[in-house]
Parts: structure tokens; C-alpha cells; sequence
């Protein structure tokens, strides 16, 4: 209904650039609906100001940067509608290591909340994760092996 | 709810019944080389919710996901991924749930229920899957076998995929679920159209 | 001309295969041609083999899989029509160690032909530059300053 | 021929003059924070050869290419890229060229063939841009102005942006060259249509 979509497109639009702030250290975001002749035909697009910069569309902005406010996007949806976990599969591999400092915030301010998961390739996120599943192929069937890294034992 | 614990047997490159077991102890990564597996899991847990596009799975047809041999061993006839949730009401009566190993690759041969609960009390197993169930757990199977048939079960008796679907309904696993960001959906929100962007958010409402 | 098409086909097949091998340390690549109803309808897909796992179209290997072969396309139409330069801009972003070891391995190989500018985020690819160039922006100005790695001298 | 500099001012993000130097040290990386401008370099050489679609440049409109503007800065109404290029054989009689940094903002005021050039014989300069053209060197100029105006110019001399397409056409770097593959480029080989593909090799045969 009408209704329902506004209110979800409030809470959400709110959620998009709180997340952005925090994603970016800064800056501004916001949800636009955009015209189309009919209701249906309308869409919605990201106009977004990284710190320092001018506002623009978010198809303007760098590879890093459009990487990083889908995924201010995608969160400040999963905050509407949160569940017991969420996976994230390499959303940090466009990032530049400030961007994934602040991405891996991000993620431990919420993981009280929420079992996160990450799928990645890169050390900086490996590196907030007390428990690493670590996954192998071996004559092409795939193995798991996990290594917890508590303030007691030594990472394996 | 929370999220206890995925298994997995016979689905896509997982060919050995595989234990991943959460124990909230915070931020779980997944590593390893490309293409061993990482994303396979991601799709597992997509698939026991009850996702019913093979596409979204990367696959062409459902079949598909089902494990289909290397050149020294012949592919499998069923997939069943096996997720456990956990009311922490609940558990926390229980107590014995945090002894599992947090990942193992179950020795061949082991059915669901069997190998490291073998020694307790068959008391609780009244159900199809011989499934142990504790109190406060929520356990979905999904099966596919190759001859095309599908089976749903939650806490071990059999049910229909609309049951799981309503079950998570709200929860935030339901089928519009913002949950699992797959690998290249981000590249996807950014290069879709508008309107299809607003269609994301007529989802979630 | 259909006979300049299949030519240069044949050809950019060759260089696929062969880079491929490279990038994967093994396995087999080909391009093929599918049918379509009219010629304009035909189009061409990537059949690929990593070493040790099944033949398969490229659509349903890994994300990082599925880029190193992109990539050994692209390398092979540039060998076909070589040029003085070749930019590569972050190719590198899905791949894990041992593939980005293999990937400047190959840059390595072909560098004394080509200048290869590497726009990247990752250390390893860094590491066989003998000069980088690093990009800074102030007050939204983009800056430039270089730093030459000689034998001679330490790193800036 | 080989790379031997690319200039750039008013350029996307790069308001002030920038000049980039390859001495054929080998393997050139660059680096920076998400960003900076690292792929407006890259655009910029797409732009200098010829391109003629905005959207290539990641740009809705060409206009889009010109520095527009920050809160401290106005826009300008000029974007200009120089691409030098040069041919080894009439170089080795030359010798003079190395002596340029391999990187620089070169300080504001200064104009195409001044700064580190101004000491040395005017004899050379007889071309429209007033730049002094070593044995064996190929200069390539395009200029945008923010009224729409395009000029294009070749060893300092105004041409048409045929002629540029020409130079190149067969060296690797004319219109269906595969000497720039863009951020994303790759994603966009793999999600499309079959057709499209072949079309890559159509192009490039
Ligand atoms: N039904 C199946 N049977 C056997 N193997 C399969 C099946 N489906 C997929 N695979 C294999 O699984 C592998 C892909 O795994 P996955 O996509 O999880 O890799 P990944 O670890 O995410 O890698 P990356 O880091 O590159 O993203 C492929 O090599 C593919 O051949
Ligand atoms: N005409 C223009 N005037 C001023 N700034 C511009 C103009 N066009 C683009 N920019 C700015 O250039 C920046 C993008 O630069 P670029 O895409 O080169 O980043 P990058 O270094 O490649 O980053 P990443 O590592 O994320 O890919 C954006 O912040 C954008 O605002
Ligand atoms: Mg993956
Ligand atoms: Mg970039």
C-alpha cells in the first residue's frame, strides 16, 4: 500500500544517510523518488555528498565511493528489517584501507545485535573477526577448518 | 533468534556433509583462495530459506546445485543444507548446546543426529529426520534429489516450503530479506534502473 | 569481412588460451561461438576448465575466477593489436594472493613491450612497480606526486 | 612509438595543471585513496584519443569533463589533455628528454610549453600551441571549452578529430583499442549478452 511504502521509504531514506555518515566520516546522503508518469514508472535514486565534495548522483561518483554508498544502502535497508545475521560476500574488495577501517566500525557497532559473517579477502577485515572459517578445495570439493582466536590462545 | 549452527551434504562443491557451528562469539570471517567454496555457503543458506530462483543461486537450473562429481568422484543425488536457529530464552535453560566443534567436516558415513550426539538420550527424537532437537531451536532442512523432488522439514517433520516461508515472515529472513548481500549485488544496486532500485524498497515495506 | 572475423578469432583464441594458462596456473580455456538464427544473432562464449575442476561455461565460476578470465580475454584482443601502453584499472580488486601473484607475474612478462600503468589498492601489485604514482586530493583538487623505487636510492 | 607523457589541466578533478612523465622504467603504479582521481587519468587518455561517448567517461554529458567547480573554487571553462608520444628510433638522436620529473603540478600561470621548456631554443616552436617538439615525439592536444567548442591538435598544430583517429588507427590505439580497460570494465564482459561479446572481437578485427 501507499501508505506502508512511505513509511518504510522514511525510515529507510533515514537510515541510508545515517550509515552513509558513518561509512564516509562525514558527508551527506539522501533517497530521492524520482518523477515518472505513472507510479510505477517512478524510481529512486541516491544523491549523495562525500566530505569535501559537491552533491551528486551517485553514477558520478568513484568506483570506492558508489561501492560504498550501495552498501549504506543495502545496510540502512537490513536496519529497517533486521534479522539473527547477515552476510556480507566481499563488499570490501573496491574499498581503500581507510574505507575499510570504517566499514569494519561499522560492523562491530552492530554486531552485538546481529551474528555478522563476512566473506573477504582482505587482512584488515580478517583482523575484527575473533573466529575465521577458513575454506579449501581439495580435488575440487571444498573443506572447512576453523581457527578462533581468543585473548588466551595463540592464532593458530 | 539467533543463528547456531549450518550443515551441509551434497550441494554444489560441498560434497562432504560439512558443520559450520556459530557460538556468538561475534564477527565470523570467511577466507580462502577463489574459488574454493566461500560463496557456495552464502548460496546454501539462501536456498534452505527457501529462494526458489536458480539464478539468484548462479545457477541455470536448480539441479544444478546439487554436487556434480570431479573427475574421480561421481556427483551425489541429493542436496540438503540443514540451518539452526536459537530462541536465547530458551537455550539458556538447555546449556549443552556449546559443546559442538565450530567447523568439521563430519566423517563419511554420519547421519544428521548421529556422530557427536550419538551418546545422548534418543528420548527427544520423535520426528522423521531422527533429529535431535533442543529446546528454543528452530531447524529448517531443505533436500533436492536429481530426479527432480524437493522436501522442506522444520524440526525434523516434513512441511511445505510455504511453512518456512511464513515462519521467517517478519523476522527478516522472510523472502524479501536484505540478510545475504551476495557477491556483485552491490555492482547490481548501482547499475539497475531507478525503478527497479524502488522496487528494493517496495520489498522491504 | 567474415574472413578478416574469423581470422582475428582464431587468433584472439590462441592468446585467450594461452593467457588463461598463465593467469591459472594451468587448466584450458576456448572461446566458442554459439549459434544464433542470423549471423548478427551469434555470439560467443568462454568455456573455461580452472586446473583440477570441470569444464564449464564462465558464468557459473567463483566471482574471482570468473574475473581472471575476463581478464585473459581482454589481455589476449590486446595482443592481438598491441599498443605502446595498456592500463589496467584495479583488475586486480576480486583476486586472492596467489592469483594477484600470477597476475603481475604475466605483467611482468609482457612489461618490456608495454608500458602497463596499474591503477590499484593492493600491495603485492605495488610491489612490482619500479615508480608509483600517488594521487592525493585536496579541497577536492586532485594532486600528483611520484615516488621512484631504484636500487640506488630508499624508498620515499 | 612509446608512452612518453600525458598533461593534463581543468581535466575532471584536476583544476591545476598536471604532468605525468614515463621514462621507460617499466611498470608504472598508481595509487591513492577511493577517490582521488586515479580513473579520471585513466579518462582523460580515453578523451585525448578520440572518445567520443560521454558515458565512457563515466559523464552524462561531456560538459561534465571540465573541473566544475568546488565551494573554494570556481569552475573553469577549459579542459585540455596532452598525450606525448614517441618514436624510440628519432628519440636516440635526441637525448634531451630525460631530464623532466616524473611527476608534477606544474605552478599555476604557466602554459603549455613554459615551466622546465622555457630555457631552451625557441627555434622549434613555429606551431599554433607554442610547444617545442622533439626529433620523433607525437603530440596529441584536445581541448573542450565550456561554450561546447572542441579543438584538437596534432604536434601543435589545429586538426580535425579524424586525423587523430587516423594517426592512430592500427597502432593500438585508435577507436576499438583495448589499451584502457576501465574500472568495471571486466563486470561488463561477463554480464553481457553473447552477442555483445562477439561484437568485442568484431571490433577489434
Ligand atoms: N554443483 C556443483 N558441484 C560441484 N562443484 C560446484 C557446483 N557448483 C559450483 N561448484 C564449484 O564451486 C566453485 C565456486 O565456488 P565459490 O563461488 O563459492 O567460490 P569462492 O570461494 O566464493 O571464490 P571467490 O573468492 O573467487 O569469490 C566453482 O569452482 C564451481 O566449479
Ligand atoms: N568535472 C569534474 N570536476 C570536479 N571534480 C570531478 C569532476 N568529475 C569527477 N570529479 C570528481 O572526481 C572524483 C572521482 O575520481 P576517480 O573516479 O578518478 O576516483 P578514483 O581515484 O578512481 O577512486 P576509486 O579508488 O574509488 O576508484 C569524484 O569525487 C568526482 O566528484
Ligand atoms: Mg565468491
Ligand atoms: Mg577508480
Amino acid at each position: 500500500s501507499r501508505q506502508q511504502f512511505e513509511r518504510a521509504f522514511a525510515v529507510i531514506n533515514q537510515n541510508f544517510a545515517e550509515t552513509f555518515r558513518t561509512l564516509f566520516g562525514g558527508g551527506t546522503a539522501t533517497l530521492r523518488l524520482s518523477e515518472g508518469e505513472e507510479a510505477g514508472e517512478a524510481g529512486i535514486d541516491l544523491i549523495c555528498q562525500p566530505p569535501g565534495k559537491r552533491l551528486q548522483n551517485v553514477l558520478l561518483l568513484s568506483g570506492g565511493e558508489k561501492a560504498l554508498a550501495a552498501l549504506a544502502l543495502l545496510i540502512g535497508i537490513f536496519r529497517y528489517q533486521p534479522s539473527p545475521f547477515c552476510i556480507l560476500d566481499e563488499v570490501d574488495a573496491p574499498l581503500d584501507d581507510s574505507n575499510v577501517g570504517r566499514f569494519t566500525q561499522l560492523i562491530q557497532e552492530m554486531a552485538p545485535q546481529t551474528q555478522f559473517i563476512l566473506i573477504t579477502h582482505n587482512k584488515k577485515t580478517m583482523e575484527i573477526a575473533p573466529v575465521l572459517y577458513g575454506v579449501t578445495m581439495q580435488g575440487a570439493v571444498s573443506q572447512i577448518v576453523s581457527v578462533r582466536f581468543d585473548d588466551a590462545a595463540p592464532a593458530a | 533468534l539467533r543463528l547456531q549452527k549450518v550443515e551441509l551434504v551434497g550441494f554444489k562443491s560441498f560434497a562432504e556433509r560439512t558443520r559450520i557451528v556459530f557460538n556468538g562469539s561475534g564477527v565470523a570471517g570467511v577466507v580462502g583462495p577463489n574459488g574454493c567454496g566461500k560463496s557456495n555457503i552464502s548460496d546454501a543458506i539462501l536456498w534452505v530459506l527457501g529462494e526458489q530462483s536458480a539464478k539468484t543461486l548462479r545457477s541455470s537450473r536448480m539441479a544444478d546445485c546439487i554436487f556434480n562429481g570431479t573427475a574421480t568422484r561421481p556427483p551425489t543425488n541429493l542436496a540438503e543444507v540443514t540451518l539452526t536457529l536459537v530462541d536465547p530464552e530458551a537455550e539458556k535453560t538447555a546449556g549443552e548446546a556449546a559443546a559442538e566443534a565450530p567447523a568439521e567436516t563430519v566423517p563419511a558415513g554420519q547421519e544428521a543426529g548421529a556422530g557427536a550426539e550419538a551418546g545422548r538420550s534418543d528420548k527427544k527424537r520423535k520426528n522423521r529426520l531422527n533429529l535431535r532437537i533442543l529446546p528454543g531451536e528452530v531447524v529448517v532442512t531443505r533436500r533436492l534429489y536429481r530426479d527432480g523432488t524437493s522436501e522442506y522439514y522444520l524440526n525434523g517433520e516434513l512441511c511445505r516450503l510455504r511453512d518456512i516461508q511464513e515462519l521467517f515472515m517478519g523476522t527478516g529472513l522472510g523472502p524479501e530479506s536484505y540478510a545475504i548481500i551476495e557477491q556483485g549485488r552491490i555492482g547490481q544496486i548501482l547499475s539497475s534502473r531507478p525503478s527497479d532500485r524502488r522496487a528494493i524498497i517496495e520489498e522491504a515495506a
